[in-house]
C-alpha cells in the first residue's frame, strides 16, 4: 500500500495546476523511491516529467509498484480544499480503486477526508534520452514567464538563439517583430536573480510559444527555472520543487517546412 | 513557414 504526508502540502497543488491545462488523465507512478508522473498532451508536442521523491514526505512508505490513475480536474476539485500550512497525507491500497486523500491542519484541529475514484489509464512511457545540451540556462522564473508571455502577444513562435553573448528570445508577428536578449548576470546579494549561461555551442531552436506560456505555469513551484537547449533535439525546462524533486517539461520543436 | 515536430520523433515507447 501507498501512505505519503507532504508537509509542504502546496507543492501538490502547485505541481497540478502547472500540468492540468496540457494533461488530463494520467498514472501517478508509485514505488518505493517515490511519486513519478509521465504524460505527453494530446497534440504529442509537449511531455511533463514529475518526480516527487520518497524523501520529500515524511513519512513515505509504499511496498510495491502502484500506478494511481488520476483525472487532473477531478483533482484539483479535491485540492480546492487545501489550505495553505494543511499537512496531506496520500493512501492508496496495492490494486486501488480510489485515493484516500485526508488534509491536516497545522493545529489539527480540523480534519478533511476525500476519497477520489481512480481510472484505468493505458498510458505509453516513453524513453527520454541522457542529452549533454549544448546550451544550458538557469535564470529566475518570473524572468522567463513574462518574456514568453509578452513575445506571445505578437507572435506564436519564439527563436531562442544561445551564444557567448547571451540568450535571444525573438519573434516575428503581423504586426512587426520583438527580442529580448539576455546575458550573464551575479547578483552577489540576491542569487535567485542570477542568469547563468553555458555553453558548448551556439543553438538556435524555433518553438511554439503557446506551449512555453503553458509550462509558465509551473513558475509559483520555484523562483528558478533551467532550460537546456541543443540543436535538433526538445527543449528542457526544469522547475526544481523541494529537494531534488523535480518537474520537466519537454518540448518539440519548429522546423523549416 | 515552420513545421510543429512530434515528440515521438525523439522519444521512443519504452
Amino acid at each position: 500500500m501507498l501512505e505519503a504526508r507532504l508537509s509542504q502540502s502546496m507543492v501538490l497543488k502547485k505541481v497540478v495546476d502547472a500540468i492540468k491545462d496540457l494533461v488530463q488523465d494520467c498514472n501517478f507512478d508509485c514505488n518505493d523511491s517515490g511519486i513519478a508522473l509521465q504524460a505527453m498532451d494530446n497534440s504529442h508536442v509537449a511531455l511533463v516529467s514529475m518526480l516527487l521523491k520518497a524523501e520529500s514526505f515524511e513519512p513515505y512508505r509504499c511496498d510495491r509498484n502502484i500506478a494511481l490513475g488520476v483525472n487532473l480536474v477531478s483533482l484539483t476539485k479535491v485540492l480546492r480544499a487545501l489550505q495553505n500550512d494543511d499537512l496531506v497525507t496520500l493512501k492508496a491500497d496495492d490494486a486501488p480503486d480510489s485515493l484516500n486523500i485526508t488534509f491536516e491542519s497545522s493545529t489539527a484541529d480540523r480534519i478533511s477526508e476525500y476519497d477520489l475514484k481512480l481510472m484505468d489509464i493505458d498510458q505509453e512511457h516513453l524513453g527520454i534520452p541522457d542529452t549533454e545540451y549544448a546550451a544550458t540556462v538557469t535564470m529566475p522564473s518570473t524572468e522567463f514567464k513574462r518574456i514568453c508571455t509578452d513575445l506571445q502577444a505578437m507572435s506564436e513562435s519564439v527563436t531562442i538563439e544561445a551564444t557567448k553573448d547571451g540568450i535571444k528570445f525573438s519573434c516575428a508577428g503581423d504586426i512587426g517583430n520583438g527580442a529580448v536578449t539576455l546575458r550573464n548576470y551575479q547578483n552577489v546579494e540576491k542569487e535567485h536573480l542570477n542568469v547563468d549561461i553555458e555553453l558548448t555551442e551556439p543553438v538556435s531552436l524555433t518553438f511554439s510559444l503557446k506551449y512555453l506560456v503553458n509550462f509558465c505555469k509551473a513558475q509559483p513551484l520555484s523562483d528558478r527555472v533551467k532550460i537546456c537547449l541543443s540543436n535538433e533535439v526538445p527543449l528542457l525546462v526544469e522547475y526544481l520543487i523541494t529537494g531534488t524533486s523535480y518537474l520537466r517539461f519537454y518540448l518539440a520543436p519548429k522546423v523549416r517546412d | 513557414g515552420k513545421k510543429q515536430q512530434s515528440l515521438t520523433s525523439f522519444f521512443t515507447p519504452k
